[in-house]
């Protein structure tokens, strides 16, 4: 296909701030209903991403604060990636979501397995 | 595509017994790195299912036990089912996982949205 990220990824982002509460987070999951949390800075640059899945692991192994669950190597896309190449990201990494950026590293949107299953769900 | 779901399901089914705690479901998606726990009762008939998203949903609001957080509609698949149809109910209901059952409502298998990415980044 010449289907590009920028045709299915969704511009509606939750982001949180660094340095909030694992409970805030959660809280923001669950009132927003998604399971991929991109974290950004003061000036909107993304610094990480949390996930329902790092939460889990907060309960696993106690821990305390969200930057011992944050993950600051985020595997990310961009608008013209074609879906088969974020499709096969998502894969080699075990994700479900990558965070969509521009040059400057600002968020744009979001990519996620979910998009892709909409893509076969509608063939 | 003619393509089903007995063909991209993963048969590697890990499930959790109804009654542990949330810390124990916890650690079990940590351990096993999945994201949706299928619940079995006593003769392996499943009963629910526990994500880490509900995990995420405890901890936002203080849940204490595994039957407050544990869905028991759950929705499911069948062996024969095309995988536009798993993709389409996976979308309807806004989740990511979908347990595989026989006549018996035995478990032998689960699709997800990965396993729909894997189609789509072979392309
Ligand atoms: C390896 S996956 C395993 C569980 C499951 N497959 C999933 O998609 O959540 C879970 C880990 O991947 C991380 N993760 C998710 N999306 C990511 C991304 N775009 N870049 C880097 N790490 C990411 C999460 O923060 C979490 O620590
Ligand atoms: C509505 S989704 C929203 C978050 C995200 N889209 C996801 O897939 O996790 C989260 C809820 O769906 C439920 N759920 C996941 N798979 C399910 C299934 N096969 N049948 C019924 N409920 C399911 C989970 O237990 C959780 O309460």
């Amino acid at each position: 296909s010449h289907t590009m990220v920028s045709d299915i990824m969704t511009k509606d982002i939750t982001t949180i701030r660094e340095g909030i509460s694992i409970e805030d987070a959660a809280r923001v999951m669950y009132e927003r209903e998604v399971t991929h949390l991109p974290v950004v800075s003061m000036n909107d640059k993304l610094v990480g991403i949390v996930t329902s899945w790092d939460i889990s692991r907060a309960v696993a192994l106690k821990c305390r604060t969200l930057d011992e669950i944050m993950i600051t190597n985020v595997i990310t896309s961009r608008l013209d990636d074609p879906i088969e190449l974020a499709a096969r990201r998502m894969e080699t990494h075990n994700i479900s979501a990558l965070p969509v950026v521009d040059e400057h590293q600002k968020i744009i949107g979001v990519i996620n397995s979910e998009s892709i299953n909409k893509l076969v769900g509608s063939y």
